[in-house]
């Protein structure tokens, strides 16, 4: 009778599906057809054997700098998603600063080229070799791993959406002070996300496939965090200097 | 928690463009 649970009616459900693919469309960086048009142009030899010649600083500094730059578009995204403003300002960041690269890493699948194996970064596609001079192959092969899944779900833009602010408002997020307003938020979204599943028929294990997407990517948040303190035990200044502000803010 | 995270206290009060 298109009641699907006594608090959140289906055309609510619809709705809120619509705000946050909307919202997800107008700060996802990358557009599908823009990405399309680029017909997936990979580096030649000679430019992945330049970035992998740089000094580990120089690659370390340009690879903050692209994921401050998706960061805030993912910032601009929790901005747009319908309830998020509405937490306390405490929460808000709270929630962006355990969030905002989770959303970054499934965004990435997006454009990611399963067939080459390789990531758009720096305008063209790079393999995992373009990044030998960070020092963190184990991270870096994880975070292709984590696209080459995500992007084999064949997930269609909203339902990315959905699923970036399900894992964007996770109410077990540590120094939340309004968990419950954050868990009311999130079972919404997943609602939806269900009720957009089901809709393109999405074969039932999609689900659960997504939730063990959230252990992967908070691991691959802590890999991240263990190679940057690793990194600025070696090159502190670096770090302060010449890093993102909002990079250091964030991961500092 | 805001002081320490001014930068991002700050896009979330620009208006959204």
């Amino acid at each position: 009778n298109g009641e699907t649970s006594p608090t959140v009616s289906m055309a609510e459900l619809d709705h809120l599906a619509h705000v946050v693919s909307k919202s997800h469309l107008e700060t996802c960086q990358y557009l599908r057809e823009e990405l399309q048009q680029m017909n997936c142009q990979n580096f030649l030899q000679d430019e992945v054997e330049s970035y992998q010649k740089k000094p580990r600083e120089v690659m370390w500094q340009l690879c903050a700098l692209k994921i401050t730059e998706a960061i805030q578009y993912v910032v601009e995204f929790a901005k747009r998603i319908n309830g998020f403003m509405d937490l306390c300002q405490n929460d808000q960041i709270v929630l962006l600063k355990a969030g905002s690269l989770e959303v970054v890493f499934i965004r990435m699948c997006r454009v990611f080229d399963s067939h080459n194996n390789t990531i758009y970064f720096d305008r063209k596609f790079a393999g995992p070799d373009v990044f030998k001079a960070l020092g963190c192959d184990d991270l870096i092969t994880s975070v292709f791993d984590f696209a080459k899944n995500m992007s084999s779900l064949h997930l269609t833009e909203e339902e990315l959406a959905l699923f970036s602010a399900f894992v964007l408002l996770s109410a077990d997020r540590s120094w939340l002070q309004d968990k419950l307003q954050v868990e009311k938020l999130q079972q919404k979204t997943q609602l939806a996300l269900q009720h957009v599943l089901q809709k393109n028929q999405r074969e039932d294990g999609v689900l659960n496939k997504l939730r063990c997407k959230v252990s992967a990517l908070r691991s691959l948040c802590s890999q991240h965090t263990e190679k940057l303190s690793a990194f600025r035990a070696i090159y502190p200044d670096i770090v302060r200097t010449h890093f993102p502000p909002l990079y250091k803010e964030l991961f500092g | 928690l805001k002081e320490k995270h001014k930068i991002l206290h700050q896009l979330l009060q620009n208006s959204t463009s």
